[in-house]
Parts: C-alpha cells; structure tokens; sequence
C-alpha cells in the first residue's frame, strides 16, 4: 500500500 | 479537535466540509459502448475518486488519530461501499440511471454490455429506490458515509486504537440521531428511520463484495487497465479475503 500510505501521511496545502 | 469536543451540529458541519467534488471523467465515451469502454471510464473513475476519499477521510474529525496501518486498514476494506454510496447518493434523483460522475451516467440496458454488470446493476438500482423512498437527507448521508469508513473491519492494531474508533463511531452515531431528530417524526417514527438507514448499509456492503469479485475477474481476464492506486486496494481485497 504504498501508494495509499504516501497519500495519507503528506500534509494539505 | 477531538470528536467528542465537538457538538453534533458540528460535526455534521465538519463532515458536509469534507465531502469530496464531483468528480469528471473529461471524455466522451464515443458510442456503440463496449465492455472495454466502459470497464476502461468506470475503473479511471474509479481512481481518480480514491485520491479524493483520502483527503476526505483525512477531513473526518479524529480518523488521523488512529494509527497509521489501521486508517490503511479501514479504507482498504472500505473503499467501494464508499463509492458506491456516493453513486447511490449522486443517482437518487434520476431513476433508472446511475450517474457514475457528472459526465457519466448508465442506464442498466448500457451496462449490461460489461459480462456481469446487470447484477450489480440492478442491486444498485435497488438501493438507490430504496434511499429515494427514505428521502435521505444530505446531513444523513454524510453520517452514514462517516459510518461505513469507521464500520469497516474491527481487527485494529491496538485496544487503545480500537477504543478511540468506538468513540469515533459514537460520535457518528450521535450526530446521525441528532439529524434524524430534525425531521418532523415521532420517537417511534426516528427510532425506524434508523434502523432503515443502517439497515441500509448492509446491502451496500453486499453489493461492494460483488463489485470486488467483479473488479478482480476483470483483472484476472486483463480487461481493464488498472491504475496504481486502484490496483493496491483491489490487492489489499484479495490479500485481507483469502
């Protein structure tokens, strides 16, 4: 789930 | 601020802020349909929404608390029943049409071209009658989308982990009860209402299983191209399943 995981842990804008 | 800081009316508010935008498939699928066609529209859709349910997700007051693998957890196991409730949501106005994005919408004799789609098709259908009958409302529906994301699998990695969810749920639960209380019923008359919504829920969970074998037999048969994001949560299905 790396894809996943990369987009939960980066910060909103 | 944790969800149980925050009122019921706040809450919803904070869940109706996090709801995603339509999303546009930008392409006219040129006719005849094919199964190709529209397997190809339906799983880009597929995965454009994925990224906004996450930062939706992220949205819903107190799901970045839990830890990190149980949020992949719950939206691993979640993320078809909560598109397809936004489908349910989005088509309630249009009988016999499922409105896939704003610049996609299929009747179920056009779906059917897709093997093993008419079955699906008609479950959806059917719940999208069923919430049309209910008169579901929008402060409703963004609890019980909230629901089936917090619902989805009770193995988390902690107790702790697994408290702060149950607190979570009540708090979704409570605001749900609070919207239902708005309308004009009597207790006895809310008391079913809730029941049907959440009765509800199971179906949905039905028709994502279905959706999911589909979706995997498609791979299987190499049908669809499936993009990165899509083909990790199909993956993470068959892996949790088998």
């Amino acid at each position: 789930h790396t894809k996943l995981l990369q987009l939960l842990t980066t910060k909103p804008e | 601020p944790q969800p149980s800081a925050l009122t019921s009316e706040q809450l919803i508010e904070r869940l109706m802020e996090a709801e995603p935008p339509g999303i546009y498939l930008m392409k006219d699928m040129k006719k005849p349909l094919t199964e190709a066609k529209v397997m190809m529209s339906l799983t880009n859709l597929a995965d454009k929404e994925l990224v906004h349910m996450i930062t939706w997700a992220k949205k819903i007051p107190g799901f970045v608390e839990l830890g990190l693998l149980d949020q992949v957890h719950l939206l691993e196991c979640c993320w078809l029943e909560v598109q397809m409730v936004g489908l349910i949501w989005r088509s309630v106005d249009h009988p016999g049409k499922l409105i896939f994005s704003p610049d996609l919408s299929l009747s179920r004799e056009e779906g059917s071209c897709v093997q093993g789609f008419v079955e699906i098709f008609d479950m959806l259908l059917a719940a999208t009658s069923r919430v049309r009958e209910l008169k579901l409302q929008r402060e409703e529906y963004v609890c019980l989308k909230a629901m089936i994301l917090l619902n989805s699998n009770m193995c988390l990695s902690s107790s702790e982990s697994s408290s702060k969810l149950l607190r979570l749920l009540d708090a979704v639960t409570d605001a749900l009860v609070s919207a239902i209380g708005k309308t004009v019923l009597t207790f006895r008359q809310q008391y079913t209402r809730l029941a049907h919504l959440l009765m509800l829920l199971s179906h949905i969970r039905h028709v994502s299983n279905k959706g999911m074998d589909h979706l995997h037999c498609m791979k299987m048969k190499n049908m669809v191209p499936l993009y990165d994001l899509l083909l990790e949560m199909l993956d993470a299905h068959i892996m949790h399943s088998s």
